[in-house]
């Protein structure tokens, strides 16, 4: 473990979290996209399968039940409890078009052809484009509000600060994965222009609004 | 380049 990642951990958490309490707080999930979720919900549940035959460490093991427990709670309450809030008219992305491309990539590019390894690498692919129907919705919608953009900051920062952990583990522990370091590329870089407008624009209390 | 630890990452 290194600051890097314990620090991207937490700012995963605190994601998680800060989107939970939006939703259970304003008892609506307006602006977010439920697609994003459950693509969310089935990247944690796709790589924790070794949850209870690969123990690492308590740590390791909490926030891996942490995870998939308040993700799978955020799909519920956006499609269950709070369903009448939730703006299915513009979180239109068709996530088929990221499942089925990952799908066939895990397939054909992973470290070890075995079904744990294969899940372990979709999870990966899958998480590095799950945001892009939330990015998408909110560019339909033109705005997002504040409480969101927080919450894609925090869960762009993760990713990022998992780079730095992997040059970390390079340069000191002569650990390489090629395929988490690639998506973490990917992913982190879908976020670049929302760094963007959330530095130029939230960071000086404005409210997010992508130029129309 | 697989690190031997297994999947010590989340």
């Amino acid at each position: 473990m290194n600051i890097f990642r314990l620090v991207g951990d937490l700012s995963h958490l605190l994601a998680i979290f800060v989107l939970l309490l939006k939703i259970w707080k304003s008892r609506s999930c307006a602006g977010v996209s439920g697609k994003s979720q459950i693509l969310f919900a089935l990247v944690f549940i796709t790589r924790y399968l070794d949850l209870f035959t690969n123990f690492i460490s308590v740590y390791n093991s909490l926030m891996k039940v942490i995870f998939i427990a308040s993700t799978v709670a955020t799909v519920y309450l956006m499609y269950i409890k709070f369903k009448a809030t939730y703006d299915s008219n513009h979180d239109t992305f068709r996530i088929e078009f990221l499942v089925v491309p990952v799908g066939g990539l895990a397939f054909l590019v992973n470290h070890d052809f075995t079904p744990l390894e294969i899940l372990w690498t979709f999870s990966i692919y899958l998480e590095s484009v799950a945001i892009l129907p939330q990015l998408f919705m909110i560019s339909k919608t033109g705005e997002a509000e504040t409480i969101t953009s927080h919450y894609l900051f925090a869960l762009g920062s993760y990713r990022a600060l998992y780079l730095l952990n992997w040059i970390y583990r390079y340069y000191f522990e002569g650990y390489f994965d090629l395929i988490a370091v690639v998506a973490g590329c990917v992913q982190t870089i879908l976020y670049c222009d929302f760094f963007y407008l959330y530095i130029t624009k939230v960071m000086w209390g404005k409210k997010l609004s992508l130029p129309a | 380049d697989k690190d031997t630890k297994g999947k010590d990452e989340l």
